[in-house]
Parts: C-alpha cells; structure tokens; sequence
C-alpha cells in the first residue's frame, strides 16, 4: 500500500463518522437512484467493517463530508474526463472529499442485466475511490483494490490485506474486525 | 484557467477497439532509439500519471522514443507488477490501455488531485 505524500488522513476523533451526499445536479439517469445509492452503501461497508469509521448518508449535499457526482469532460477541477473507458473516476485525498465519475462510461451494478462489452462496474470503482479519500494512494499490488486499473465488466470489490493493512494503519482496526474473519469470508467465498 | 491536454482521445464504445487496433499496430514493441508517428501520446500519458516529470528543454511533443521515456516505462512497469523490459510490450500497451483511476501513480509535490481542504 502506498500514502499520499504527507500521509493526509481524516483529522477527527475515532471513532468517527463521515458524511456522503450525492450532487443533485450531476447524476447519471442510466441507473435508478437506488441502484446508484446501494452499490455506494454497499462500496462504504468494505471499508467500514476494517477501520473505526462510520458512513452515513446525509440529508443535505451541501453539508456532507463527501461530494459524489458524474460529470463529463471538463468539470472545473483541471481534470477533464475524456469519455467512454480511458479514466473511469477520480478522486480527492483527505479532506477534501471530492469524487468524481466519468458520466459517459456505460456503469453498470449487474452484468446479467448490462450487457455492454464497455460496462464499468460501479461498485469496483466506488471502492478504489474511497480509498483515495480516506487516504491511500495506488497499489502495486495487483488483487488491491487500490490497483489503478479495472477492465470493462470486472467486478473488484473485495479489499485485499494490503488494502486494509494500509487504511488500518492510518485510522487504527475495526474493534470487530480480525484478519481471521477476512480469511474465512476468502474461502467461503471460493467455494 | 484552461484544462490541461489529456493525452487520450475521447472514444465513444463504437471506436474503442479500432483505437486499440491503431495502439498496438502502431507502439508494440518500440523501444529506444524509434522513432514512430504518434509516440508523443505516450508521453503525455506517462507525463499525467506522474512517471515523466517536466523538465527543463525536454520535448514532450515529438516522437521519439527517448531516455526520459524509457525511464518512464520502466518506473511503470516495476511500479504496476509487469516485467520490466523498458520496451512498449504487449502487456505493459494492454496495461496503458486498460481503463483506470485518473488519480496520477507517483505524485508530484501540488497536484490537483492530493490537495487538502482549505
């Protein structure tokens, strides 16, 4: 796992609790709103159940810890997004909160019912980018989830143990998580 | 203030594979000392994700494959888990084509993306 440089992290008391709103104004209408809001539940609880972190939804965007929105292609942050595949997401390090995805990828939250040869699968790439925010950066690690890439219709969202050795050393572990329990969910899983 | 260049062109799902098609006819298996058309967004792209750093009368706008670049690829491939061989292979192309987070792999000391709230 590797730090942003200075090694930023959320500078609150743990446990603590993060907001996260989605922008208004900048959604995808591709996906229901509660498709798009369950694959974020379901991206925050990876990270939630490894680290004294709580994340809630907030009622107002303006207030929320975390700002979520599609956009396309020049967005005002100096970095455009540039289309169908080619850069996915992005994200902020701590605290601005920022996150951004590419409004024109085809993103998809079931296979079964997306059948595009260039579907992105949301979940993956809302947990990679909430490892940005809270403070990791890339991964050499290829089974990351902090690896930078991901192939159209792949689902990667599973942290690895560089992903939670990294996210627990900046806010300490989860006091009901053991690596025990990671290891016994990786078997059940391939079975 | 304007959007810096992003080194890729805007693909719609209808010109994705002939893109793909162009890259690997066109960079695969270039190495130091080529020369091919187009090789400049290579660099572009190594230079956003933090691999070629800006220095001072380096040409990031020609086709040649140079030292910088060379050095690049190889930073890239040790830092992604590829071999590293300092030439556009097959894997590392395929890699440089994958979809990916934007965030830059080595960052520099300001940029936009690991800003703190202030």
């Amino acid at each position: 796992y590797v730090f942003f440089p200075g090694k930023p992290r959320w500078a609150r008391r743990i446990p603590m609790t993060l907001t996260y709103g989605f922008s208004p104004d900048n959604m995808i209408h591709s996906l229901s709103l509660s498709d798009i809001k369950e694959a974020f539940k379901l991206a925050f609880s990876k990270w939630a159940s490894v680290i004294p972190v709580n994340f809630v939804e907030a009622d107002d965007y303006g207030f929320a810890d975390i700002k979520i929105g599609f956009y396309s292609g020049d967005h005002g942050d100096g970095e455009p997004f540039d289309g169908v595949l080619g850069i996915l997401a992005h994200s902020f390090s701590p605290e601005s909160g920022k996150f951004h995805l590419d409004a024109a990828e085809t993103w998809a939250v079931d296979f079964e019912v997306e059948k595009s040869s260039v579907a992105v699968d949301l979940e993956s790439v809302a947990v990679h980018e909430i490892g940005h925010l809270l403070g990791l950066s890339h991964s050499p690690v290829k089974g990351a989830v902090m690896y930078p890439s991901l192939k159209p219709r792949e689902k990667k969202v599973e942290l690895s143990v560089d992903d939670i050795q990294g996210v627990q050393s900046l806010y300490g572990s989860n006091p009901n998580f053991t690596f025990s329990s990671l290891l016994e969910s990786d078997i059940s899983a391939n079975r | 203030r304007p959007a810096p260049e992003f080194p890729w062109k805007q693909l719609t799902e209808t010109t994705v594979n002939n893109y793909h098609h162009y890259f690997y006819n066109r960079f695969l298996n270039s190495r130091r000392g080529s020369h091919v058309s187009g090789l400049s967004e290579i660099k572009r792209y190594f230079r956003y994700f933090g691999y070629l750093t800006p220095q001072a009368h380096y040409n990031i706008s020609d086709d040649i494959f140079d030292a910088p670049l060379e050095s690049a690829i190889l930073h890239y491939q040790s830092k992604l888990g590829l071999q590293v061989t300092g030439k556009l292979d097959f894997d590392t192309l395929t890699q440089v084509l994958s979809p990916r987070c934007g965030v830059p792999d080595k960052l520099q000391p300001s940029p936009t993306l690991h800003a703190t709230k202030n």
